[in-house]
């Protein structure tokens, strides 16, 4: 679903 | 990683600096919320545990090491070596108003439910947050000095900039979050007011003072 995408943000 | 994004990365590795530099060369933390630098602390710790779970990127990885390594020697030098000049008369927000419903909230509303998701979730919705105390303190104290402004200046372009990285990615990428948009709409949100003093004073020379 590309939730953790999010994720490499800081 | 767009253009917007990484300007927002650096001006917020600009305003941990401002921060750590204002404290090292004044040897003083007068005016600064200790509370409010405990919890960006919190929101870095928590957030980047996938430092040992997840690689993203050497950037990546790079910056959320600084980010905790900083704001953990920005905590050190409030509590404990410039103790003495940290004002915790003014510094009198309750951050258990912030930390505990932000936890529920965290357990509600989140992607799912994993610690570590739960812990990021928490960061996400405390970091939108935790500049309260130090905005609480400026409103005690009527003032701020200009470095501060300066620092919260960054802070605020940062979250500002973030914004329009998810409007660029949602437009490019087709990717958006909810959770991370909503929580960092509501923190820019909360830097509004401090915007439009920090353009009509700061910029024009005076010093930050809010109207008695």
């Amino acid at each position: 679903t590309g939730e953790t995408d999010s994720h490499d943000e800081l | 990683m767009n253009v917007f994004r990484l300007i927002g990365d650096l001006s917020h590795l600009l305003a941990i600096l401002i921060l750590l530099w204002k404290i090292w060369k004044t040897r003083s933390c007068s005016g600064i919320s200790g509370k409010s630098q405990f919890l960006f602390a919190l929101v870095f710790t928590t957030r980047y545990l996938d430092l040992f779970t997840n690689f993203i990127s050497p950037y990546n990885t790079f910056m959320k090491i600084v980010y905790i390594v900083c704001s953990c020697v920005t905590v050190y030098f409030i509590y404990v070596k410039f103790k003495a000049t940290y004002d915790s008369n003014h510094d009198t927000f309750r951050v258990e108003f912030l930390v505990v419903p932000v936890g529920g909230l965290a357990f509600l509303v989140n992607h799912d439910f994993t610690p570590l998701e739960i812990l990021w979730t928490f960061s996400i919705y405390l970091e939108s947050v935790a500049i309260l105390p130090q905005l609480f303190m400026i409103s005690k104290t009527g003032e701020a000095e200009t470095i501060t402004s300066h620092y919260l200046f960054a802070l605020g372009a940062y979250r500002a900039l973030y914004i329009v990285n998810w409007v660029y990615r949602y437009y490019f990428e087709g990717f958006f979050d909810l959770i991370a948009i909503v929580a960092g709409c509501v923190q820019t949100i909360l830097y509004c007011d401090f915007f439009y003093l920090y353009i009509t004073k700061v910029l024009q020379g005076k010093k930050l003072s809010l109207p008695a």
